[in-house]
């Protein structure tokens, strides 16, 4: 454990705590795509289930855990609590599951190191997370007022991104046996995907103004 | 060379 990866972590946590603070104190989620929200939850599934069989340490299995039960709480608030889910934004969440699930479950029973159910799982998972926040921005895309924990759980969720490359980055130099090319080339792919957003993002804190992005 | 990778991160 290194202090890029430390950050990367509580960056992750950092932004979910933030989107559910939004949801729990505004009694709303509009700007937030269930869609992504059930992606990140199905990537969790698939990949945490090695808390069955595995055991790394209490940090780890207590993260996945967090994240696992925050992911499904999120979910829960936005198709079934009375209140928020009438501010969720359906008609404008049309990013459809199976063009970003099928290929990804395609290149994991191609592109996997073992072709066992656990590893194709954890395989998918990392090419799905990779994905996953594409319905957000087309959300945020399509609308014109993002307010600003949309915007800041979108810019956690970036950050978490950058540092777990650092944390790469460290590894591959420190280590003798880092070479992860599936997780690499997934992780440069996904926070590239946060490029075109953080630009924007950085462009209105300058000006100080509310987060817009360009149709 | 791609390692099988150990699975220590989130």
């Amino acid at each position: 454990m290194n202090l890029f990866r430390l950050c990367g972590d509580m960056f992750h946590l950092l932004s979910i705590m933030v989107l559910l603070l939004k949801i729990r104190a505004t009694r709303s989620c509009r700007g937030i795509s269930l869609k992504t929200q059930e992606l990140y939850a199905l990537v969790f599934v698939c990949r945490y289930l090695d808390l069955f069989y595995s055991f790394i340490s209490v940090y780890n299995s207590f993260m996945k855990v967090t994240f696992l039960a925050t992911a499904f709480s999120i979910v829960r608030y936005m198709r079934y609590d009375k209140v928020v889910k009438q501010t969720y934004d359906r008609e404008q969440d049309t990013f459809r599951y199976v063009f970003l699930i099928a290929p990804c479950l395609l290149l994991a029973l191609v592109l996997n190191h073992r072709f066992t159910l656990t590893e194709v799982l954890w395989t998918f998972s990392i090419y799905l997370e990779a994905v996953a926040i594409l319905p957000q921005l087309v959300l945020m895309q399509r609308t014109q007022n993002i307010d600003n924990l949309t915007a800041n759980y979108v810019a956690l969720l970036g950050a978490y991104r950058g540092f777990y490359i650092l944390n790469w980055i460290y590894r591959f130099a420190t280590e003798r046996h880092y070479r992860q090319w599936i997780v690499w080339i997934s992780g440069v792919i996904q926070t590239a995907l946060y490029a075109d957003f953080f630009f924007y993002y950085a462009l209105c804190w300058k000006a100080n103004k509310r987060l817009q992005l360009p149709a | 060379d791609d390692e099988e990778a150990p699975k220590d991160e989130l």
